[in-house]
């Protein structure tokens, strides 16, 4: 299987193919690409090997079919529906938000408990009662769930989705959620992030 | 030096016994921290053998004082000042989190380009004129930015941040930004957090 780190990066290869298409770019050397990323050229070449062989030495890349190739590979080529559940602070930014449909994942509804939110709509997007909340996944397919919930609900609520028969979860809540064998998680914990760089900070003053 | 991945982790450990330590718990044992955090134990280990020797065999951790040992050592003792740069959606939702106090990140003012947000305030955070941010970064001692502007201005924001003398920047935007030697940064991509659940999902099901 393909390293977690090999996906982002591809992803970030993808958004940045798709720049250069727009700019009306046909064939891209590796040179180019990894100057542009600062990834060394031996990096992208490693990470494209997961996917097949591609482009020819010397000739570059076909940026069109590079595109379509990399995004059928990481199933980015079809459409996912996705719900944010928490329509706080940060879920009401995140149903804004329009770097998710680059990747082909559209967000089709917002859920909370808030009885003031509930009914309301963020730019189009409504704000459903989480009661209501197995029926819409099961009705609409809904694959992902962006979890935007208080930590002391987080786990409630991730139990919720998995038994209304979501398979994945972007988790915001900085706790560790105990999850059924299949189901995808991913953590967004920016706390730890900066976490990372005040340390990194730390040592070079030192 | 300590790898980004046990430092995210040690970070995951501190907020999960500060939260034991509000229930009054005076010593625990890694058994009931890797059980609730779902860690290997022998990772709990590895990761505190970085910070030295803790706790005796079979008598478990004092909670008090592997809290402040592991903030010590991470530099999360002291308070650093931060601020946001691009006070739209999601810089709105950052300014209000109260997760980066826990680490003793204090976001202490917003900047943006647009006349219309400046002189306003967020939950008491006034936003700036990005023009004046050189002047608050030196007056204040900031040393960290969390870079919430569009993507095509994330680089010359970027430019203006580190010389304006910021070391550490976190940035939203999702774009590879080019930075001199010695500047900290950690890069929040959540389009492709989602991508790389959604390649696992269409693992799973094939
Ligand atoms: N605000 C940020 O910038 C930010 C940054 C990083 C992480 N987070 C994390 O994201 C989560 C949301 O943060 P926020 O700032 O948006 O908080 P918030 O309080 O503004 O929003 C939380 C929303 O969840 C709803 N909610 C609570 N319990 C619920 C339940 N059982 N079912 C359905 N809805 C429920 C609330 O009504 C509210 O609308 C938190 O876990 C927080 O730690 C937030
Ligand atoms: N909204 C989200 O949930 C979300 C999620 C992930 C990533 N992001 C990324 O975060 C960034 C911000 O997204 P957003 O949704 O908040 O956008 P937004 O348009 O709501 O906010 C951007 C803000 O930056 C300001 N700005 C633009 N150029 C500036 C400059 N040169 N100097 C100072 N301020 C400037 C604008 O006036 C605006 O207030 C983007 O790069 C986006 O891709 C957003």
């Amino acid at each position: 299987n393909i390293p977690v780190e090999t996906i982002k990066r591809t992803i970030t290869y993808i958004r940045y193919l798709e720049r250069e298409k727009q700019k009306g770019v046909k064939i891209i050397s590796s040179r180019d690409i990894t100057s542009l990323l600062n990834i060394p050229p031996a990096q992208f070449r490693k990470d494209l090997s997961f996917f097949g062989e591609f482009g020819k030495r010397g000739v570059g890349y076909n940026v069109d079919i590079l595109i379509e190739t990399l995004k059928q590979l990481l199933g980015l080529d079809r459409k996912v529906k996705a719900i944010v559940v928490g329509a706080g602070r940060l879920g009401t930014a995140l149903v804004q938000y329009p770097g998710f449909l680059e990747i082909n994942v559209e967000i089709i509804g917002a859920f909370d408990n808030d009885s003031k939110k509930i009914g309301q709509s963020i730019k189009g997007i409504d704000i459903y009662d989480i009661k209501n909340i197995k029926k819409f996944i099961i009705k609409n397919n809904v694959k992902i769930a962006l979890l935007c919930v208080p930590s002391d609900s987080a786990q409630i609520v991730a139990n919720i989705l998995i038994e209304a028969g979501i398979k994945s979860i972007l988790n915001f809540a900085p706790v560790v959620l105990i999850l059924p064998e299949g189901i995808n998680i991913a953590n967004v914990d920016m706390a730890s992030e900066i976490g990372s760089i005040i340390y990194r900070m730390k040592e070079t003053v030192q």
